[in-house]
């Protein structure tokens, strides 16, 4: 090798115009293909064209392949480990990472068949007993933060803030993104005041949905009677469980019982999701460490509507992250489930990582998070929804109780 | 992984937990 770098004479020699000529082509047009493929521009909804901007983290680190990473990282940890390496290996991670091995259901370490089984694991019964009150966790983890929702800011870490309906789904000019559960002040707010999504600001009105209300077609379009066209977010119905089952008659009545004459109706468009008067809007971030447990369960008594799937970006949430990143759960994939407890709205929402991309929920499993198509930038307003009113024809969704499983993280 | 939980309640809701805490499925995290 030293010979041939020492030796061998370095001829240059000019390339044909024609291969220059292809090879700007080809630059020009893998550019144009990605500026058609990422809008980077949008429009309010006077028409307004307005740019999307991101901090120059989100530009950094979205150029790196965070989706293939977290795919390949879940397919590596699928692989079957053979037996006689398993209590070994799985031993070594819970160390490194802290897991309580005694707790776990099976107790057989052999019985898993790879990393990312063992990653899923569940727990022995009354292995977590459930406190008996109003809001308990829904995973074993770190609270990051907690606090009143201020002017619809959710703060990430101090300082840093996010909007509450990039979390939960934002109305855009069309009518199907409009949100009837981000809750809102009662008291009335000038209609000039803004909300900022990712450096969009959007009116007061097109928050709320105000044209939607209005709009006969979008009313029927809600109730199931026609479709739009022109949605992208098509709205199904995509409860699983069956309503005659003893477990969820059993659960439907707990529920109900609990939602007692305090209950909300069933949230529509028309409700749009206001605040109780005197109520207030509450919110708690919980972060899952790569040691934990990462099942989740229902932090109360409620009954669950409806679900919105955000396919966005994988970044890690860690804590190093989440302080240096803003708008960071706003730009992840995540799945909001909407609905409503005694005191009003609800709302819990998983959000993805790097390393744990997929979301399972046990009751939705048309849900398919993390995958192989690269999703279309974190834009304000872009998911999926699908409604769950037939799981139970006497709540309009599907009924949990505290402290049961409702689904949970895998890797990659 | 990250769960953020928002939802409604009266004024008088009181949380049970301190930012950095450890808590576990189950394990209170606010009364009204």
């Amino acid at each position: 090798v030293a010979d041939a770098w020492n030796n061998t004479p370095t001829k240059w020699y000019p390339l044909p115009i024609g291969v220059g000529a292809l090879l700007l082509a080809a630059v020009q047009f893998r550019k144009e293909q990605r500026k058609r493929n990422e809008p980077e521009v949008v429009t309010d909804g006077n028409g307004t064209v307005v740019k999307v901007k991101h901090p120059w983290q989100v530009n950094v680190l979205g150029a790196l392949p965070l989706r293939n990473l977290s795919r390949l990282w879940g397919y590596l940890n699928s692989l079957e480990l053979p037996v006689w390496a398993r209590p070994t290996g799985y031993r070594l991670y819970a160390w490194v990472f802290g897991c309580n091995l005694n707790e776990i259901e099976p107790s057989d370490l052999r019985s898993y068949k790879s990393l990312g089984d063992f990653f899923y694991r569940g727990l022995k019964p009354g292995a977590r007993p459930v406190a008996n009150t109003a809001l308990v966790s829904p995973a074993d983890g770190t609270v990051i933060h907690f606090g009143v929702i201020d002017d619809h800011q959710i703060e990430q870490v101090k300082g840093v803030t996010y909007s509450v309906d990039a979390l939960l789904g934002i109305p855009s000019s069309n009518p199907a993104h409009e949100v009837e559960f981000a809750a809102r002040p009662t008291a009335d707010v000038d209609d000039q005041e803004f909300a900022s999504v990712n450096g969009i600001d959007y009116s007061l009105g097109q928050l709320l949905g105000h044209t939607a209300l209005e709009d006969p077609e979008a009313e029927a379009m809600e109730e199931g009677t026609i479709s739009r066209p022109d949605s992208p977010t098509g709205i199904k119905d995509v409860s699983t469980t069956p309503n005659d089952s003893v477990d969820h008659l059993q659960k439907t009545a707990e529920v109900a019982a609990t939602l007692g004459s305090q209950s909300t109706p069933p949230l529509t468009r028309k409700a749009t999701g206001r605040v109780k008067p005197g109520n207030q809007l509450y919110f708690t971030v919980i972060y899952l460490a790569p040691g934990d447990y990462h099942r989740f369960h229902s932090p109360t008594a409620w009954v669950v509507e409806r679900r919105r799937h955000f396919a966005g970006e994988l970044f890690s949430v860690s804590p190093f992250l989440v302080k240096r990143l803003a708008n960071l759960f706003v730009l992840n994939e995540r799945v909001a489930l909407l609905g409503r407890w005694r005191y009003g709205f609800f709302g819990m929402v998983p959000v993805g990582a790097t390393n744990v991309g997929s979301i399972k929920v046990n009751f939705d499993k048309k849900l398919r998070t993390n995958l192989p198509e690269r999703p279309a930038p974190p834009s304000p307003g872009t998911y999926s929804e699908a409604t769950y009113h037939s799981a139970s024809a006497l709540l309009r969704g599907q009924p949990l109780v505290a402290g049961q499983e409702m689904g949970g993280f895998c890797l990659g | 992984s990250t769960i953020v939980l928002v939802y409604e309640a009266p004024p008088n809701f009181q949380f049970n937990i301190t930012p950095g805490q450890k808590v576990r499925v189950g394990q209170a995290l606010g009364d009204v």
